[in-house]
């Protein structure tokens, strides 16, 4: 099963959602694997203090060659990426869209796969989507994001019809909410009533602890396990795995 | 004189000062243009409610056509563009890489022109910093987005000495500042170490009212005159004037 982070909107917290995700799969004892699609490299450096060795990294399948994943954690490995994945964001868009895809295929065993994607509408972007059972959408509690996730959703609704691939919208996680925010009661109605049953029932609090935690790789679950974020981040991952049994 | 704001990190203020910089410009009589270069369309959002009018579209350049600047309010015009310009991100980049700077230089008759750039180092960015005097560089206080800052500083050195442009780096802004954050103050003293005179005093609080500022289309300069926000974009304006003079 492989789900998708994206959202166009950059700093919505897709990299961040990923890597929590990711462990509580792993916690879980499902065999997880997450990939880096982002040139940027956020979520590698998550993982890994050091610089990524060339062989573990998912530029390679733009060269028709396999990268090996590499353990990060218990149940958990990673293909991750750096600075020079950008070179392919240019090319021919369609030679590599599949490639993804058709890698992917070959790496059998893993119960989840979990991919985290640039602040695009991109190559990468969209060859994960095609790649992908499921994308899950994060998105802050501001004017920005808000307008463009009409625009994403639909995108995502005709790259399934023009490809005829599976890829579904599990759901719109809504990040980094302010409770002191009057502003966030007011978004939240006109979310409900446009998204409904899309948009997931916890949302994560904006805490100084997540930044803190990504900052030293230690997911904010083990870093202040009874904090607010921490109880939101096992919250939505039961949500998310009850869904996945549904639909 | 033309400035470009860029970060490829996502979601650390580039457009939210973009938008506060013009109006503060245009407020000290300046006659200013404003070009959003991001399909998302945001900094165009700020300033129209409505769709934005084709003739407006700096997606235009990319057909060898004029985009018409459009008056949003007293000396401030604007190009905007909205999601059809992402069917050129990937097109071959070389011939619609010049394609802004031979526009621009059409456009005599403003003193000050700020172009938004996406969150990637993709063709309109790199478009945007070959026809622009000058770079600022917005980042916030976390781990990505300081880790990215020496892979953009050092792009930016590269791409003027490959094209022999003048683009110079006027300096990085700290962008959402949570006072109670103790790990801001060791950040600054990495920064500080690391970049010195390249980082303004000037950095932004965190502050919902710049949200709702954007969310509503009206600078928090005039949303909430007196509040921590207004004064460091003011304060911050000052700081970029004395810099232009000075370099
Ligand atoms: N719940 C939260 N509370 C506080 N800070 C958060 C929270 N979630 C994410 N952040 C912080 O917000 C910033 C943006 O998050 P992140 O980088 O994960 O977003 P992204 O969507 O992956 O960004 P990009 O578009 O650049 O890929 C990071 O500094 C991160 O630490
Ligand atoms: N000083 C601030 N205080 C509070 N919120 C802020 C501040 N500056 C920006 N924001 C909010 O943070 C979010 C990200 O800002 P913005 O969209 O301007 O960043 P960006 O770098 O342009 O993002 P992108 O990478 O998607 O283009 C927006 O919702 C904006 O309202
Ligand atoms: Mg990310
Ligand atoms: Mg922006």
């Amino acid at each position: 099963m492989r789900i998708v982070m994206t959202n166009q909107k950059g700093g919505v917290g897709k990299t961040t959602l990923v890597f929590h995700l990711a462990t509580l799969f792993a916690n879980d004892r499902k065999s997880v694997l997450v990939i880096d699609l982002d040139p940027q490299g956020n979520l590698t450096s998550c993982f890994l203090r050091s610089d990524l060795p060339p062989q573990n990294n998912i530029a390679l399948v733009c060269e028709d060659k396999r990268p090996e994943p590499i353990t990060v954690a218990d149940h958990l490995d990673l293909v991750g990426t750096d600075s020079s994945l950008s070179r392919y964001e240019n090319h021919d868009p369609m030679d590599h869209l599949e490639a993804i895809g058709s890698w992917l295929d070959t790496t059998a065993g893993y119960d989840v796969t979990i991919l985290d994607t640039p602040p695009s509408m991109g190559l990468f972007t969209r060859g994960a989507l095609l790649a992908s059972d499921f994308a899950i959408i994060p998105a802050d509690v501001s004017w920005f994001a808000l307008k463009g996730l009409a625009d994403l959703v639909k995108s995502i609704e005709i790259l399934r019809a023009s490809h005829q691939t599976s890829i579904r919208l599990l759901g719109i996680v809504l990040n980094n909410v302010q409770e002191r925010q009057s502003f966030a009661q007011e978004t939240w109605a006109v979310l409900d009533d446009q998204y409904g049953y899309l948009l997931f029932k916890t949302t994560i609090p904006e805490s100084v602890r997540v930044r803190e935690a990504t900052s030293q790789g230690i997911p904010v679950t083990r870093l202040n396990p009874r904090g607010k974020a921490a109880e939101a981040y096992r919250q939505l991952y039961k949500e998310i795995v009850s869904r996945l049994q549904t639909v």
